[in-house]
Parts: structure tokens; C-alpha cells; sequence
């Protein structure tokens, strides 16, 4: 494994969204992965509808919440086309689901990968590289009051609640961490970003990880 | 004179504050993380669930599957 490695750096990232006062944090995880996986075959790096995932999603709740597994379950069966964000513009609350004709540019899942690496964070870091960024669920009660630094207490494994995407991991400091993606705007934590320890499944960051290819 | 929403507001910041002494209290090494005060402490915990933590577990099998090799090395 390399001592650094961050998607970012590849300009296959997105800058950090903002779910507002909507519990959509599965969607955004999902579209994000979606977007930087598009992006790393070379297509352009486009924001896509988070608002059409959290609308027609029958298996989730929008912004009640959800879980990015079942969302990406769905997209994979349906073979529904992700519309571009302007196209369906994020409204921060639930609305009724839009069709677009067959016709309509858009990007569709070719399958995915769900693992729990527990215990193998650095075969999840061999994910990271292979397949790009990875929507993992994380218990980020703490995360409420999160600044900066790397999180290595106060958050458990076993009680998943949040939805975020990886982009990278830091191996160069005594305290290797994974970089962390949150959709909470840029002004939370390190630029919209949670470092979060390598290694000793914190905060159950290894539990349920999913890569996604287009 | 001020609306109930503010006492409760102003309510979940004292909270927040108390919480943040506790959190940045455990003697870590330099590159812990540190708490403090940010667009959500105006919120209480409950609150802070409710609105942002939106997300439920997915059980995901153990890595790797049986008869899956494990991820080979890149360059």
C-alpha cells in the first residue's frame, strides 16, 4: 500500500455537499460514489441527482433516512439513469418521484460490492485503490461536535447511523487514518472531511463498505 | 424575552459546551480529534440524531466471500 493515496488528488471528487436539514445522508453517499466512479473512467466529474435518489428510492425513506446498500440494491436492479443534479435540484425534503424517458442522458449502475472488512482494513484500503471511493456507515453521534484531528474514541462500532464515502487514507504520521467524506458542507470538520483512524474498525467504519462500478 | 426556541437553543449550546470538556478531556497525543463549538451545537444529541444521522445498518458478508480471492496488489 502506498503511504498516501486520496481520490481527490485525481480530481475524481466532488466538492463536499450539504444534506441540510434532510436525514439523506444514504443518498448522498451513494450518488457521490456513483459521480467519482464515472469520473475515474475518465468521463467528466458531474454532480448527479441526490434528489432523484431520495425520491424514487421506494426501499428508503428520503430525508427520514435509509441505508445506501438498499439504495445501491435498487439502482442496480432497475437500472434506473441518475439525472444530472441541475436537472433534478436538491430540495432537502421528500418530493414526489420524476420520470425522464428512456432517452434521457443519464448514468446507470453496473453492479456493486458490499463487504465488511472488518478486521482487514488494509485489504479495504486495496479496495480503495482498485475500485475508488467507498460508501461506508459509520455511528457519528460524536461527530456532532467533530473540529479536526483524527477520531480514535467516542464513537462505537455496532451502531451505524451515517452514511459517507472514503476517498483516501494517511499512512504517513504515527497515526495512520482514513479520509472521510461527509455531506454535511465544507465547513464542518477538516473542509466538509472526518479523519478517522486506520485500523481498529473505529466508529465501525469496516463493518459495511460498498464500492460501486458504472 | 426570549422566544422559547431560543432558551432551547441556548439550552443545547450549555449542553454542547459541557459535552466538549468531556470529549476533549481523555490525554491523547497530539493528533486526537478535539470538539468544540460548530453549526450543530445548537442542537440537542436527540435532535442531532433525528436530523442528520439518517442512515441504518446493512448487514454485508465477511471480506472475502467464500471463493473470492482477495484484492491483489496495485501499482
Amino acid at each position: 500500500l502506498p503511504l498516501r493515496f486520496d481520490w481527490r488528488d485525481k480530481h475524481v471528487v466532488n466538492p463536499v455537499r450539504n444534506q441540510e436539514m434532510c436525514g439523506g445522508c444514504w443518498a448522498f453517499s451513494v450518488v457521490s460514489a456513483i459521480e467519482s466512479a464515472r469520473a475515474i473512467q475518465g468521463k467528466s466529474l458531474d454532480y448527479l441527482s441526490v434528489q432523484q435518489v431520495i425520491d424514487c428510492s421506494f426501499n428508503n425513506s428520503g430525508c427520514l433516512g435509509g441505508s445506501p446498500l438498499c439504495a445501491l440494491r435498487w439502482l442496480n436492479e432497475t437500472q434506473l439513469k441518475l439525472v444530472a443534479d441541475s436537472q433534478y435540484p436538491f430540495k432537502a425534503v421528500n418530493g414526489q418521484c420524476r420520470h425522464f424517458p428512456q432517452s434521457q442522458a443519464g448514468v446507470s449502475v453496473k453492479d456493486f460490492s458490499a463487504y465488511n472488512f472488518r478486521g482487514q482494513e488494509d485489504e479495504m484500503a486495496r479496495a480503495l485503490l482498485s475500485f475508488g471511493p467507498l460508501v461506508v456507515i459509520v455511528d457519528a453521534m460524536s461527530w456532532q461536535d467533530y473540529l479536526g484531528g483524527i477520531i480514535q474514541h467516542h464513537c462505537s462500532s455496532g451502531e451505524a447511523n451515517h452514511a459517507v464515502l472514503i476517498t483516501g487514507f494517511d499512512r504517513t504520521g504515527n497515526t495512520p487514518y482514513w479520509m472521510v467524506r461527509n455531506s454535511w458542507g465544507s465547513s464542518w470538520g477538516v473542509e466538509g472531511y472526518a479523519h478517522v483512524k486506520m485500523g481498529g474498525n473505529v466508529c465501525g467504519i469496516a463493518d459495511s463498505v460498498a464500492a460501486v462500478f458504472v | 424575552t426570549w422566544s422559547w426556541s431560543h432558551q432551547r437553543e441556548a439550552a443545547a449550546l450549555r449542553e454542547s459546551l459541557h459535552r466538549h470538556r468531556y470529549l476533549n478531556s481523555f490525554p491523547h497525543e497530539n493528533s486526537t480529534a478535539f470538539y468544540g463549538v460548530n453549526q450543530f451545537s445548537y442542537l440537542f444529541p436527540e435532535e442531532f440524531k433525528a436530523l442528520y444521522l439518517g442512515s441504518k445498518y446493512a448487514w454485508a458478508p465477511r471480506y472475502p466471500a467464500e471463493g473470492q480471492r482477495p484484492i491483489p496488489n496495485v501499482s
